[in-house]
């Protein structure tokens, strides 16, 4: 009884009931492991540990959990320890079954069992039970889910041979959400991405991609199915080339019938970017050179600024520093006239009270909803536009309607821990 | 190690004698439903509780509870009692069959049919379905500690020694 109550006290430290009331981990970084005495017999160690890598990061997509592979640190410090056994297997008080039915178990302590008398197999191998999918439902199980009967739900008890396009549905991760929350953070900065593309009749279309920017990494925002592309966040360095490492300040498209230049902004300076070459220019046809310090390319701002955006309505862009904003006019190479101005002045609050102050993080023009958000913490603000004022005429010009929660509106944009970007 | 010839492993060959047991008659069956929670919710942390060098495994004693059968003279009220029981773990077994059908997606007869029996033999995960509400069981744990602590203060040099012991 006393070695009972010890472990359960132990665990207790580690879980606690959610703000849903149900047992899940009471910290949001978890340390896992596969252990040494643990490894399967069919794939290489490196393939278990990839596999594991892989799964534990599917889960850390779709909630704010962050998984962290760990070797070093004592047994008993390790949150989810995973191990391959037959029979009597690791200790374990279950002993597996042989060949068929039972492939793993899994106990809300954090370890996981899987039994190496299965044909366990690497993804996409098309013959033997995936080792990712059911590493991924045995992990589910660690982190509080039950067995769920919906079709389609990677938390079914009995397993289904892996369909190609194996990923987390919209009801797997609000479940998931139930116990942890949803995921929330700052933004670097927000964009549609507009590009040109032929299509074999020779048109051209125009079409746009929705990018969410934090620190180093970034996310492609699928508005269709209201989640973020499958795999990511990706390090800016692999879609983003010559932009800092470390991220970026602001986004600028200009796009009129006389100009059409794409602008990242880091402190002090600017590039601009070369959709054709997928890179910056280093020198652009204007005979300009980058980085360019944004005091050159845009008289008047004063850098670093917090973000930017241009208004296809007015041909400037705006750009935010501090409480302050500075409508820069392209066309005449200057700032407007009257500006910088109060953010109040120029995007004033429709309710009283209701308003980001300045300080602002991301300014986003979305194509999807015709409108010009402000985001500032895990809150935006939607300005207000022509239809608005259309309905409501009271309605202030530019003016700020009350805040929403950025994840209500934009789901599952979730960090992933630093290890898991490269896995 | 496993057979295999092929560098890549493909061919590897699992031992056939080491196969689960198939799952073909009412017996079986039940073994099943009772395994996963379908007859009564398990205790599934308390299983992982359970000293091991004490205890069977959870699925041996769950087959020598269904297979062994007392040897009392049968009474004609003992007789009735075993009537009813056996009535009632038969209703017992045909609800719980109904339940995994339902859960399952298959029609649900209540009967030991060739889908369920597929169903039944389909690799799948080993956490019951039907579980204890762990919140119950730590609750029921939090009074044995506060028991376990007054046995440490009152009587500290035995547990010290047994301490050591272990």
């Amino acid at each position: 009884k006393r070695h009972l109550a010890v472990l359960v006290s132990k665990n207790r430290r580690k879980r606690d009931l959610s703000g849903a009331g149900h047992m899940a981990f009471s910290k949001k970084m978890l340390k896992w492991r596969l252990m040494g005495e643990g490894y399967s017999s069919q794939l290489t160690v490196e393939e278990q540990r990839y596999i594991f890598r892989l799964a534990f990061r599917m889960w850390s997509e779709v909630s704010p959990l962050e998984f962290v592979e760990d070797i070093k640190s004592p047994l008993e410090d390790v949150d989810i320890r995973l191990g391959f056994g037959t029979g009597r297997h690791l200790g374990c008080n279950q002993k597996f079954d042989g060949t068929g039915q039972e492939f793993a178990h899994a106990w809300f302590l954090g370890d996981i069992h899987f039994d190496d008398d299965e044909h366990f197999t690497a993804p996409n191998a098309g013959s033997g039970i995936s080792l990712l999918k059911v590493a991924v439902h045995e992990i589910g199980h660690v982190l509080g889910l039950p067995h769920i009967y919906r079709p389609g739900s990677i938390m079914q008890p009995s397993y289904l041979p892996q369909e190609s396009a194996f990923e987390m549905d919209w009801m797997d991760r609000k479940a998931i959400q139930h116990l942890y929350g949803g995921c929330k953070g700052r933004f670097n900065t927000v964009f549609d991405w507009i590009r040109k593309e032929k299509t074999p009749y020779g048109e051209v279309v125009i079409r746009f991609n929705t990018y969410f920017m934090r620190d180093g990494w970034y996310w492609l925002y699928e508005n269709r199915n209201n989640r973020t592309r499958y795999g990511d966040p990706v390090a800016l360095q692999i879609g983003w080339h010559g932009i800092p490492v470390d991220g970026v300040d602001a986004y600028v498209h200009v796009w009129s019938r006389k100009r059409d230049a794409v602008y990242f902004f880091k402190g002090i300076q600017f590039w601009r970017y070369d959709n054709e070459n997928d890179r910056v220019f280093r020198k652009d046809s204007e005979g300009h050179h980058y980085p360019r310090l944004i005091s050159e390319g845009f008289p008047g701002v004063s850098s670093p600024i917090d973000t930017a955006f241009y208004d296809r309505r007015d041909s400037r862009i705006y750009f935010f520093k501090s409480t302050l904003v500075y409508a820069f006019d392209v066309e005449a190479n200057s700032l407007a006239r009257g500006f910088p101005k109060n953010i109040r002045d120029v995007f004033p609050p429709v309710v009283s009270g209701d308003h980001p102050d300045g300080n602002i993080d991301a300014a986003y023009f979305s194509y999807t909803h015709n409108a010009i958000f402000l985001l500032k913490g895990t809150r935006f603000w939607q300005v207000v536009g022509s239809r608005d004022r259309w309905r409501r005429p009271f309605l202030p010009r530019n003016g700020l309607l009350p805040y929403k929660e950025v994840d209500q509106h934009w789901f599952d944009i979730c960090s992933v821990h630093h290890t898991a970007l490269k896995l | 190690e496993k057979l295999f010839h092929n560098r890549d492993h493909s061919d590897v060959q699992t031992v056939n004698s080491h196969e689960a047991e198939v799952i073909t008659d009412q017996r079986t069956a039940e073994l099943f439903l009772s395994r996963y929670g379908f007859i009564k919710p398990v205790n599934w942390e308390e299983i992982r509780f359970e000293d091991i060098s004490s205890s069977g495994d959870f699925l041996d004693d769950l087959q020598a509870s269904i297979q062994e059968g007392t040897s009392v003279p049968h009474s004609r009220d003992s007789h009735n009692r075993d009537a009813y029981n056996s009535q009632t773990e038969n209703q017992a077994f045909i609800s719980a069959l109904k339940e995994f059908q339902r859960v399952s997606g298959l029609l649900v007869t209540g009967m030991f049919d060739e889908a369920t029996k597929v169903a039944m033999n389909r690799p799948r995960c080993g956490v019951p379905d039907k579980e204890i509400d762990l919140n119950t069981f730590e609750n029921s744990v939090d009074s044995n500690i506060e028991n376990t602590d007054s046995f440490n203060e009152t009587d500290s040099n035995n547990t010290s020694e047994a301490v050591q012991r272990r």
